[in-house]
Formats: C-alpha cells, sequence, structure tokens
C-alpha cells in the first residue's frame, strides 16, 4: 500500500496547477523512492517529468509498484478543497479502484478526506538519454516567465542563443522584433537573483513560446530554473524542489530552415 | 522558416 504524508498540501497544488494545462490523464507511479510522473502534451512536443523524492514526504511507505492513474482536472478540483498549509496524506490500495487524499488543518482539528476514482492510463513511457548538456544557465524563474511571457507579444518563437557574452533570448514577428540579453551576475545579498552560464560550446536554438510560457507555471516552486541546451536536442527546464526533488519540462527545438 | 519537431525524434520509448 502507499501511504505518503506531504507536510504542507501546497507543493501538489502548485506542481498540479502548473502541469495541468500541458497533460491531462497521467499515471503517477510510486515505488519505495517515490512518486514519479512522466507525461507528454498531445502534440508530443512537450514532457513533463515530476519527481517527488520519499524524502520529500514524512512518513512515506510505498511496498510495492503502484501507477495510479488520475485525471488532473479531477484532482484538481479535489486539491482546491484543501488549504494551503493543510497536511496532506496520499493513500491507496496495492491494486486500487481510488486515491485517497487526507487533508488536516495544523491548528485546528479539522480532518477531510477524498476518494478520486482512478482510470487505467496506458501512456507511452520515453527513455530521456543521459545528456552532457553545452550551456547551462541558472536564473530566476521569475526573469524566466517575464522573457518568455514579453516575448510572446512579438512573435510565437524565440531563439535562445549562448555565447561566452551571455545568453540571448531574441524574437521577431509583424511588429518588430526585440531581444533580452543576459551575462553571468552574482547577486551576495540575494543569491535568488543570481545568473550562472557554463558554457562548454555555444549553442542556437528555437523553440516555441506558447509552450515556454506554459512551463513557467511552475515558477512559484521555485525562485531560480535551470535551462540545459545543446544543439539539435530538447530543451530542458527544471525547477528544482526540496530533497532533490524536481519538476522538469523537456520541449522538442524547431528545426531545418 | 524552421519546424517544430516532435520528442520522438530524440527520445525513444521504452
Amino acid at each position: 500500500m502507499l501511504e505518503a504524508r506531504l507536510e504542507q498540501a501546497n507543493l501538489l497544488k502548485k506542481v498540479v496547477d502548473a502541469i495541468k494545462d500541458l497533460v491531462q490523464d497521467c499515471n503517477f507511479d510510486c515505488n519505495d523512492s517515490g512518486i514519479a510522473l512522466q507525461a507528454m502534451d498531445n502534440s508530443h512536443v512537450a514532457l513533463v517529468s515530476m519527481m517527488l523524492k520519499s524524502e520529500s514526504f514524512s512518513p512515506f511507505r510505498c511496498d510495492r509498484n503502484i501507477a495510479l492513474g488520475i485525471n488532473l482536472t479531477s484532482l484538481t478540483k479535489v486539491l482546491r478543497c484543501a488549504a494551503n498549509e493543510d497536511i496532506l496524506t496520499l493513500k491507496a490500495e496495492d491494486a486500487p479502484d481510488v486515491v485517497n487524499l487526507v487533508f488536516e488543518s495544523a491548528e485546528s482539528d479539522r480532518l477531510s478526506e477524498y476518494d478520486i476514482k482512478l482510470m487505467d492510463i496506458d501512456q507511452e513511457h520515453l527513455g530521456i538519454p543521459e545528456t552532457e548538456y553545452a550551456a547551462t544557465i541558472s536564473m530566476p524563474s521569475a526573469e524566466f516567465q517575464k522573457i518568455c511571457r514579453d516575448l510572446m507579444a512579438l512573435s510565437e518563437s524565440v531563439s535562445i542563443e549562448c555565447t561566452k557574452e551571455g545568453v540571448k533570448f531574441a524574437c521577431s514577428g509583424d511588429i518588430g522584433s526585440g531581444s533580452v540579453t543576459l551575462r553571468s551576475h552574482t547577486n551576495v545579498e540575494k543569491p535568488q537573483l543570481n545568473v550562472e552560464i557554463d558554457l562548454s560550446e555555444p549553442v542556437a536554438l528555437t523553440f516555441s513560446l506558447k509552450y515556454l510560457v506554459n512551463f513557467c507555471k511552475a515558477s512559484g516552486l521555485s525562485e531560480q530554473v535551470r535551462l540545459c541546451l545543446s544543439n539539435e536536442v530538447p530543451l530542458l527546464v527544471e525547477y528544482a524542489l526540496s530533497n532533490n526533488s524536481y519538476l522538469r519540462f523537456y520541449l522538442a527545438p524547431k528545426i531545418g530552415d | 522558416p524552421k519546424s517544430q519537431a516532435t520528442l520522438g525524434k530524440f527520445f525513444g520509448t521504452q
């Protein structure tokens, strides 16, 4: 059986909120290392990969591998019933028909309990190769969100160019063009504002802004976001969570001329 | 113009 207790419902609320417009029905794969989810969007252009390690829960118990097929719209409805600071416990039997969610207020004696019916989801699982990326950029997640939103007003695509000079986000559309360039930057007082660029060779790739703006819904989960790029491979956008848990998005590039 | 690739081009199915 599965029993996983989260100190704050807010974490799961934010994760589901960040991915529910990209993917609809997903398997939450539970085993003794934690709860994982991998799902592609309908167009097979973007992929969500979530890992909530067992250390992110206290306690965490999962005796055998269980796949919980959950519709994220249903999960959102139930998670709205939890206060952000509620303690959340997920429970399921070994061959479950439902997943049980319990919300407890740490401050009062309220205890709410909901069951969500599970679905059989036949999901394609993609093997993501270990990649040594040519460029890794860590930057404030709010800054990345603003850049994506700003450029989307002009164009549907953005080119991301990373050189020794810095990283340049550029677009051009019907009304004109625009770009934002960031250089490495260290803020000792506020390290969450740092921009760190780690480059082994220059990269230039083009991506659809629609998906990037969608990924940025995860900005509330982490002050910093990490972008990993290599020429001609999908972009990795990573929001690191506590205890080595993470929410990652992969986006296939636009290619050819 | 560039065209949108899909992930299947890069990631194999398991």
